[in-house]
C-alpha cells in the first residue's frame, strides 16, 4: 500500500 | 517546508493580492474572469477541508484562511459590490466552466489515493486547479487590452505551480516517496495552459509593447 500524497501543502 | 514551496505559496500570495489591488484601487474587475474566480473558490474550499480538523502549523492555517477569504471576497465583488460588478465583462466572460467542474469530479471519483470524501474532494481540487484558469486565457483572449495588472495577476499565477513542481521535485531526492502523481500530472497540465500566456508575456515585456493574446 503506496502511502498517499501528504497535505502537508496549500 | 523547502524554498521552492515557500516561493510558490509567496507567489501566489502575491498574484492574489495584486488582484485585490486592481480591483481595489481602480474599482474595476474588467479582464478579470468572475468564472475563473468561482473555480478558485471552489478549490480552496474543497481543498482544505482539514482546515478545522487537522492542524498542521500556523502557517498553513493563516495561508489557508487567506486563500478561502480572498477568493470568496472577489466573487462577492465581482459579484455583488454596486461598483465592481458594473465593469464585469459578462458577455465575454462565456466560457462553460460547469463543464470544468463536472469532469474534475468524474476524475476525482475514478482517480483518487483513497475512496473517502476528503481524498476525492482533495483530488477534486486539484483537477479543478489545473484548469481553472481557461476561463481566465480565452477572456484576456478576447479584451484586446489587457491592463497591467491583469497580466502580473495571470503570470504569478502560473509561476507559482511551477515552483511547486520545483518543490515535488526537491521533495521526491530528499525525503520518502510518496504517491504523488496526482499533483504531478495535474501541476505539469497546469502549468503548461500558461506556456502561450509565458510567451507573449515575455514578448510584451521585451518588445515593451501591451499584452496582446492573439484570438
Amino acid at each position: 500500500e503506496v502511502e498517499a500524497t501528504p497535505h502537508d501543502e496549500l | 517546508m523547502n524554498v521552492f514551496r515557500f516561493a510558490g505559496d509567496m507567489t501566489h500570495l502575491f498574484s492574489v493580492l495584486v488582484l485585490l489591488l486592481k480591483i481595489y484601487a481602480t474599482k474595476s474587475c474588467s479582464g478579470i474572469s468572475l468564472k475563473t474566480q468561482e473555480l478558485y473558490a471552489l478549490v480552496f474550499l474543497t481543498r482544505y477541508l482539514d482546515l478545522l480538523t487537522d492542524f498542521i502549523s500556523l502557517y498553513n492555517t493563516v495561508m489557508k484562511l487567506v486563500f478561502i477569504s480572498s477568493s470568496l471576497a472577489i466573487v462577492w465583488c465581482m459579484r455583488a459590490h454596486p461598483v465592481v460588478r458594473r465593469t464585469y465583462d459578462k458577455d465575454q466572460d462565456t466560457f462553460r466552466h460547469y463543464t470544468l467542474v463536472a469532469g474534475s469530479l468524474v476524475l476525482a471519483l475514478l482517480f483518487h489515493d483513497r475512496f473517502t470524501i476528503r481524498e476525492v474532494c482533495w483530488a477534486f481540487s486539484i483537477y479543478l486547479e489545473a484548469v481553472a484558469i481557461l476561463p481566465q486565457l480565452v477572456l484576456l483572449q478576447r479584451s484586446r487590452n489587457v491592463d497591467n495588472l491583469t497580466g502580473q495577476y495571470v503570470f504569478f499565477l502560473g509561476a507559482y505551480r511551477a515552483f511547486y513542481i520545483l518543490n515535488w521535485i526537491y521533495r521526491y531526492f530528499t525525503e520518502q516517496h510518496f504517491s504523488r502523481w496526482i499533483p504531478w500530472i495535474a501541476g505539469l497540465v497546469q502549468t503548461g495552459l500558461y506556456a502561450d500566456f509565458f510567451y507573449y508575456y515575455y514578448l510584451s515585456w521585451k518588445n515593451n509593447v501591451k499584452l496582446q493574446l492573439p484570438a
